[in-house]
C-alpha cells in the first residue's frame, strides 16, 4: 500500500514549511523502486520521478494532511496525468471510415478488433471488419468465428492486405456500412520487411486511426517496440489489453511516454465484451500498487 | 569491502541499468549486484576480470544446466503438456516441437485441447501439419480433459513416440481455469502415473515481472517443470527467466525464434546470457 510505504519514509517531515530536496529524492527513489516492479520501462520511469521531483520541491507542506499523504497525492496525480487526460474518442473519416489495429505477436490485435467493432456498433455505428491478416494459420477464420456470434460481417480470402481493404472497401460502400475494422498480422518492429508491409498498407488505406494494440503484462521492451511503430506508422491511439490479470501494467506509462498517444481502450477479457473505454486515475492506482 | 575500489558509481548504474532493461527486475538486479561486489575480492578466479565479466560467469551458473527437458523418451507415449497465458506462443511452439522431434526421428500426436478459443482447432492442425504430427480433436467447446484422455488412448494405441497437449491461454489469477489445468494433470497422472513428463510454460519473451507470478501459479496448477521463452527474435531478451530460475527453480528447455517451423532452439545459457547483457 503506497501510502503506509510513504508514512514510514517521510514521517520526519512533519513541522517543516516546505518539501525537503533530501525528503523528497528519498521519496522518488522509492517511488523509481515501485514503478521499476510494475514494469515501467526506465526513460519512462525516469522522465516520471524528474516531473514529481520538479512539481514535489515546489509545494507547501500542507497542514490538514501528513507529508506522507500530501506526496502519495503529488505522485497519484502526476501519474495520471502522464497517463492522459479523460478517454478519447475512435476517430472517423468519410465513410466507409478505417480503423487499423496493428502490434507486435499475440498481443489480442484480432479479438479486440472483434470488440472494437461489437462497442462501436453498440455506439450506432455500422461496422465491417477486415480480415488483412493472411499469414497466421486460420486468423481469417478467427475473425469470421467472431463476426459470426457478433452478427457483423467479415471480409476476407485475398492474397494481401491491400486486396481485403479494397474487398471491404467495396462491400462497405454497397452495404452502407460506415467503419472497416482492418486486422493486421502480427510482426516484430526489427522486421523490416513486415514492417514495410505496414507502411505500405497505411499509405494505401489513409485510416483516420491506427491503433497499437500493447499487451498489459509487457516489461522493459514496451518503450522499443512502441517507439519503433510509430517511427514507421502514423498510430493515433493505444490500446492495452490482458488487463483482467494481475499484471500492474506499467507497460501503459511506458507507451504513453513514448508516442505521446492517447490510451483510448483496454482489454479486461477474452469475450467480445470485455474492452472499456480508459481511465487513467484507476491506471495511476494499479501501477502504484 | 573488498574490490570496491574497482567499481564506481558509474559502474554500477550502468550494470544496473542493463539488468533492469533485460527485465531481470529491480530486487533481484539489487541481489546479483550485491553478489559481485561482496565476492570481488574474495576468489582467485574473479581477481582480474572486469565486473561486466563476473556478472556474466554469475548468470551462466544461474541459468545453466541440463535444461529441463532430458527428452529421455523413458515412457511411451512421452506426454509433454505446454501452459501459459493467452498469446504467448503455445499453439505455434507445439508445431516446433514436433517438427523438432521429426528431425530426430520421433514421431508426435497433438491433442487439440483449447476447445474455448474461436479457430484455435483449426491453427493447430495447420501447425501440426507442419510438425508431421496427427491431432487429436473433438468439437469446439468440448471439455478439454476428454480431449486429453481421447488423446492419450489414442496415442497408446496407433504408437506415436509423443504426446504434445496444446492447452488454452489462460491468466493464472483465474482460479477456475487454473482448476481446469491440474484437472487435465490429473487425467494424465491417472492413465500414467509418471505423466505429463513435462509441462513447459510457454512464456513471451516481452514479459515483465508478471512472468515471475506467471511461473508460480502454473507450477501450482500444472507443477511445470521448465519454461519455453518465445519471440526472442525480437528486442526484448527475456531476462524475467533469471528471477524465475532463482526464486522457483525453473530450467529454460527451449527458446523460440521466430514463425517458422524449425525456430526453436534447445537452450544454451552462454548464448542466452550474452543476449541478456548485449
Ligand atoms: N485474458 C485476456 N485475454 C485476451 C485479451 N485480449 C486478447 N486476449 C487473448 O489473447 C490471445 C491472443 O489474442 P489474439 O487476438 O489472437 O492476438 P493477436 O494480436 O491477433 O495475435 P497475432 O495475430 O498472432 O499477432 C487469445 O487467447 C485472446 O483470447 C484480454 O483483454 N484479456
Ligand atoms: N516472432 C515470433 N512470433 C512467434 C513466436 N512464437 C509464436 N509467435 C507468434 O505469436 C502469435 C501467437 O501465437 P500462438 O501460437 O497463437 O499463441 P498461443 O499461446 O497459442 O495463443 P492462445 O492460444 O490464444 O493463448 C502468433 O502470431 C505466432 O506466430 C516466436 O518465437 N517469434
Ligand atoms: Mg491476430
Ligand atoms: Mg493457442
Amino acid at each position: 500500500e503506497l501510502t503506509e510505504k510513504f508514512e514510514r519514509f517521510v514521517r520526519n517531515l512533519k513541522g517543516q514549511g516546505k518539501l525537503s530536496e533530501a525528503n523528497v529524492r528519498d521519496t522518488v527513489r522509492e517511488v523509481r523502486r515501485i514503478l521499476l516492479e510494475a514494469d515501467v520501462s526506465l526513460p519512462a520511469a525516469k522522465s516520471f520521478i524528474d516531473a514529481v521531483t520538479t512539481k514535489a520541491l515546489g509545494q507547501q507542506v500542507l497542514t490538514s494532511i501528513t507529508p506522507g499523504q500530501q506526496m502519495v497525492k503529488v505522485i497519484y496525480d502526476e501519474l495520471a496525468q502522464f497517463l492522459g487526460g479523460a478517454s478519447e474518442p475512435v476517430r472517423f473519416g468519410k465513410s466507409p471510415s478505417p480503423i487499423l489495429l496493428v502490434g507486435l505477436n499475440g498481443v489480442g490485435k484480432t479479438t479486440t478488433t472483434a470488440k472494437l467493432a461489437l462497442y462501436l456498433r453498440k455506439k450506432g455505428r455500422k461496422p465491417l471488419m477486415a480480415a488483412g491478416d493472411v499469414r497466421r494459420p486460420a486468423a481469417a477464420e478467427q475473425l469470421e468465428i467472431l463476426g459470426k456470434q457478433l452478427g457483423i460481417p467479415v471480409v476476407r480470402g485475398e492474397s494481401s492486405p491491400i486486396k481485403i481493404f479494397e474487398k471491404g472497401y467495396e462491400f462497405a460502400r454497397r452495404e452502407g456500412l460506415d467503419c472497416i475494422l482492418v486486422d493486421t498480422a502480427g510482426r516484430q518492429h526489427i522486421d523490416d520487411e513486415l514492417m514495410q508491409e505496414l507502411s505500405e498498407l497505411q499509405a494505401f488505406v489513409k485510416p483516420p486511426e491506427t491503433l497499437l494494440v500493447v499487451d498489459g503484462m509487457t516489461g522493459q521492451d514496451a518503450v522499443k517496440s512502441a517507439q519503433a511503430f510509430s517511427a514507421r506508422l502514423e498510430i493515433t491511439g493505444l490500446i492495452l489489453t490482458k488487463l483482467d490479470g494481475d499484471a500492474r501494467g506499467g507497460a501503459a506509462l511506458s507507451v504513453r511516454y513514448i508516442t505521446g498517444k492517447p490510451i483510448k481502450f483496454i482489454g479486461v477479457g477474452e469475450k467480445t465484451a470485455d474492452l472499456e473505454a480508459f481511465h487513467p486515475d484507476r491506471l495511476a492506482g494499479r501501477i502504484l500498487g | 569491502l573488498l574490490g570496491l575500489s574497482r567499481w564506481d558509481a558509474a559502474e554500477y548504474e550502468q550494470l544496473e541499468e542493463i539488468l533492469i532493461s533485460a527485465d531481470i527486475g529491480y530486487d533481484t538486479t539489487q541481489q546479483l549486484l550485491k553478489t559481485l561486489m561482496e565476492t570481488a575480492g574474495a576468489n582467485e578466479i574473479g581477481a582480474n576480470l572486469s565486473p561486466g565479466e563476473r556478472l556474466r560467469l554469475e548468470l551462466n551458473r544461474l541459468l545453466d544446466g541440463d535444461g529441463a527437458s532430458p527428452h529421455r523418451f523413458s515412457a511411451a507415449p512421452w506426454v509433454i503438456l505446454l501452459v501459459g497465458v493467452n498469446g504467448s506462443g503455445k499453439t505455434t511452439t507445439v508445431g516446433k516441437l514436433a517438427y523438432y522431434f521429426f528431425q530426430q526421428g520421433k514421431r508426435s500426436a497433438v491433442a487439440a485441447a483449447d476447445t474455448f478459443r474461436a479457430a484455435a482447432i483449426e491453427q493447430l492442425e495447420v501447425w501440426a501439419g507442419r510438425g508431421r504430427a496427427r491431432v487429436i480433436r473433438q468439437a469446439q467447446g468440448a471439455d478439454p480433459a476428454a480431449v486429453v484422455f481421447d488423446a492419450y488412448n489414442s496415442v497408446k494405441a496407433r504408437g506415436e513416440d509423443v504426446l504434445i497437449v496444446d492447452t488454452a491461454g489462460r491468466l493464472q489469477a483465474k482460479q477456475n481455469l487454473m482448476e481446469e489445468l491440474a484437472k487435465i494433470r490429473r487425467v494424465l497422472n491417472r492413465l500414467d502415473a509418471s505423466a505429463p513428463h513435462e509441462a513447459l510454460l510457454v512464456l513471451d519473451a516481452t514479459t515483465g515481472q508478471n512472468g515471475l507470478s506467471q511461473a508460480a501459479g502454473f507450477l501450482r496448477s500444472a507443477s511445470i517443470t521448465g519454461l519455453i521463452v518465445t519471440k526472442l527474435d525480437g528486442t526484448a531478451r527475456g531476462g524475467i527467466v533469471v528471477p524465475i530460475r532463482r526464486q522457483l527453480e525453473l530450467p529454460i528447455a527451449f527458446i523460440g525464434l521466430g514463425e517458422a517451423v524449425d525456430d526453436l532452439q534447445p537452450f544454451d545459457a552462454k548464448v542466452y546470457v550474452d543476449a541478456l547483457l548485449a
